[in-house]
């Protein structure tokens, strides 16, 4: 029965291709998973795959992988990239190039902006249902908090509250630039 | 795992060997180098959290098990991808005075569940949460981390990652401490290792909001008072009451 299952399984799938995104921002720039329920032979190496693309100057939202390290290669153009691990010391403050590889352990809080060429690269992860967990946007972790915890976090009034829960409130993940200024103009 | 890590040739009641007082609580650490820690790759924490205490949240590098020991309170999981199940619609003031509700603005937020005595709470790891005593005994709450879960890619270390907040790195010198190795212990939340400036550009808000986001001034530590109590959007206790109620005759 091997060639019925083993020899016969799906082996490849595209993430290149811009059509296949998972998260697309007009402004922003796309992101494509590939994990073991879109690719079942990723449950047996237990590893899952990303590919991005974020347009000039646009925002990876600050997040962390929940489940797995993450290595990133840079396929094109460049970005600042920062990372901080436990104890909110920053372990990585720099920039990205083309054909550069940067580990993100798992936890470790992680923010890309991409530069004025743009910025894309491939992740590969170990885990084979990689997750994340934004701190903005539609399903950050701050705007799952009760705006009285907020401000009681921070010391912040109810008007800030509001504003850090709902301000990218549209916003998943990718991050179109320019929000201060239109923040300030609002 | 090295096994050797597990010959131990007598094992001792332990007692927790650092202490870190906050505003409104304290946080009492096991020495996750002990040799028996070790062995078993777990750490331990315990809680003591005043009357309108709020631990800020944080999330960990390993599943963990809570257990309440004391008191009562509720406890949010800031979960990716679920929704905001929790809100308030906006009503007129009368019928917010009719059923007794101040006018507030509107919130919506993920599940919140209620904790008490005896509650044993399961939380994954890298998933963030916080808890509020809303009693009037301390909330008493023992948290056993699995460090040598699958789930954590890490060292067996635990590392906890603050949302909010800083900790206050003195320690008790009543307690003992570590025998070997310096347990670790987090100062900063993860937000003030990022630039107050993509901070504030990733958000949408001032560079002010911004940088209390980093807590840099806040010496409150990481459970902190809230004045007039916490008010979220939950449903009314009397609600739960009389839905288990009615549960109950139907069935």
């Amino acid at each position: 029965g091997l060639e019925e299952t083993i020899c016969s399984m799906r082996l490849k799938q595209n993430i290149g291709n811009p059509t296949r995104a998972d998260i697309y921002s007009e402004n922003g720039g796309r992101i494509t998973s590939l994990n073991s329920q879109k690719l079942p032979i990723l449950n047996n190496i237990q590893m899952s795959a990303e590919r991005g693309v974020l347009y000039q100057n646009a925002l990876l939202a600050p997040h962390w992988n929940m489940n797995a390290h993450s290595v990133i290669y840079v396929t094109r153009g460049n970005c600042r990239c920062q990372i901080v691990g436990n104890g909110g010391r920053r372990v990585y403050d720099g920039e990205l190039r083309q054909g550069q590889i940067l580990i993100v352990p798992q936890n470790f809080a992680v923010v890309k902006q991409a530069g004025d060429q743009g910025f894309e690269w491939v992740s590969f992860k170990t885990n084979d249902n990689a997750m994340i967990s934004p701190l903005v946007g539609k399903t950050s972790a701050l705007r799952a908090m009760p705006a009285d915890v907020l401000m009681n976090a921070y010391h912040i009034s109810r008007d800030e509250a509001n504003r850090l829960k709902q301000n990218r409130r549209e916003e998943m993940v990718v991050l179109s630039p320019g929000a201060r200024s239109q923040q300030g103009r609002a | 795992q090295d096994r050797s890590e597990c010959r131990i040739q007598n094992l001792n009641a332990q007692e927790p060997s650092r202490r870190v007082e906050s505003e409104a609580g304290v946080t009492e650490f096991w020495d996750q180098n002990n040799e028996q820690f070790e062995c078993a790759g777990v750490s331990a924490t315990r809680y003591i959290i005043q009357p309108r205490g709020l631990l800020l949240p944080s999330f960990a590098n390993a599943p963990k098990l809570v257990y309440i020991v004391q008191g009562r309170g509720m406890t949010g999981l800031l979960i990716p991808g679920c929704p905001e199940t929790f809100h308030s619609i906006q009503q007129s003031p009368q019928l917010s005075r009719e059923r007794g509700q101040q006018q507030r603005s509107r919130d919506q937020h993920q599940k919140i569940r209620e904790i008490r005595q005896g509650d044993v709470v399961a939380l994954p790891a890298g998933v963030a949460h916080w808890c509020y005593n809303e009693g009037e005994t301390p909330l008493v709450a023992v948290v056993v981390h699995d460090t040598s879960s699958n789930s954590n890619q890490l060292d067996r270390n635990l590392r906890k990652f603050q949302l909010a907040g800083r900790m206050q790195t003195q320690s008790s010198t009543s307690y003992q401490l570590p025998r070997k190795g310096q347990q670790e212990i987090q100062t900063n939340n993860i937000f003030s290792g990022f630039d107050v400036q993509t901070l504030a550009e990733a958000f949408g808000v001032s560079t002010e909001t911004a940088r209390k986001l980093q807590s840099q001034d806040d010496t409150r530590g990481n459970i902190v008072r809230v004045e007039g109590g916490l008010q979220v959007i939950r449903p009314r206790r009397e609600e739960v009451e009389e839905e288990e109620q009615q549960q109950w005759r139907t069935n």
